[in-house]
């Protein structure tokens, strides 16, 4: 009768030979604090729904996690952000897709679900629909991370795609580039 | 990726997914993080699932709302339901990831095909359970 959750923060390959004790560290940590408030909200009789938005608003502002900051970049140098919920009660969901400059998708995909008659918004209409709604903006510095750029150079450069220009912002890129931002993707999806 | 899927004490079903997508994806390419039904779906009456993996293989496959379908009209168990479709379905048709499910009477399911899957769960009164590695 009591409440559960349980979380992800991607899947992929992940090599435990490989994987140092400090990363394995960091992102058991950074479950741990996303179940630690979602175990909060429902410890005070919050909704599902409330408990499942602030669990993944912690995940998006954690760099570690391909979501909100930290998110990997487009061909063209841009964090490019989709996210979704659904509430189970009602069966309303929303959900949005080339989110570019809202902090959090997840708190963009409940005002689509709670503020609209829709379920789905895309791109520069869904942003506008999030500024009308007090939904929390964020610049292009806000997303990035070294880590993910790097992985985007060196993506770029098996495919024979040119490197765009850094986002406006985050400064230039670091000499020389630290050892941690130029380790290869720990996980290949999601 | 990133995803939960909640259980309260009401009783209510709740699931969220958020993601970056992939690295130098092109076209504005979309995968099954926002599609409803592919990469997230909840429903009082039969589950949630938040899921992450190669995006056009959970879209085709439709793998939040199968799960949750199996359960409801085979009578599967959440366990069996997502094995069926991850270990199974998924599998044989190429595709990688994984998923984290929910029952309206609290019982947790996890299911990858890959090396690792950053997961945890907990419920309500016993320790958490948190894990990287197959």
């Amino acid at each position: 009768s009591g409440w559960a959750l349980a979380i992800h923060g991607g899947a992929g390959v992940m090599d435990r030979e490989t994987m140092s004790a400090d990363t394995q560290a960091a992102y058991r940590a950074a479950l741990q604090a996303a179940l630690d408030k979602g175990a909060s909200v429902l410890n005070q009789g919050g909704s599902a729904l409330d408990a499942a938005e602030n669990v993944v608003r912690t995940l998006e502002d954690d760099p570690l996690f391909n979501a909100g900051r930290g998110a990997v970049f487009t061909a063209a140098g841009r964090n490019e952000l989709d996210a979704a919920i659904m509430d189970g009660a009602t069966v309303k969901a929303g959900a949005v897709a080339g989110i570019t400059g809202t902090r959090n998708p997840i708190s963009l995909a409940r005002a689509v679900m709670e503020k609209s008659p829709h379920v789905m918004l895309i791109g520069a209409g869904a942003e506008t629909f999030g500024q009308q709604n007090g939904v929390e903006q964020a610049a292009p510095a806000w997303f990035f991370t070294e880590r993910r750029w790097q992985s985007l150079k060196r993506t770029l450069a098996e495919r024979g795609l040119p490197v765009p220009a850094r986002p406006p912002g985050v400064g230039p890129e670091p000499v020389p580039v630290a050892k941690t931002d130029q380790m290869p993707e720990d996980r290949k999806f999601g | 990726t990133v995803g939960v899927v909640v259980r309260d004490r009401a009783g209510h079903l709740a699931a969220a997914t958020s993601t970056g997508g992939t690295t130098a994806k092109l076209w504005g390419r979309v995968g099954d993080v926002p599609i409803i039904g592919a990469g997230t779906y909840a429903n009082d009456e039969s589950c949630a699932v938040s899921a992450t993996g190669t995006g056009e293989y959970f879209i085709r496959l439709g793998v939040a709302r199968e799960i949750c379908n199996l359960v409801t009209y085979k009578g599967l168990s959440l366990q069996q339901a997502a094995d069926e479709v991850i270990q199974k379905r998924l599998t044989a048709l190429g595709g990688d990831g994984g998923i984290i499910a929910v029952a309206p009477d609290g019982t947790l399911a996890w299911s990858f095909n890959t090396s690792g899957m950053y997961r945890a769960r907990q419920s309500e009164g016993q320790a958490p359970v948190i894990g990287i590695f197959r």
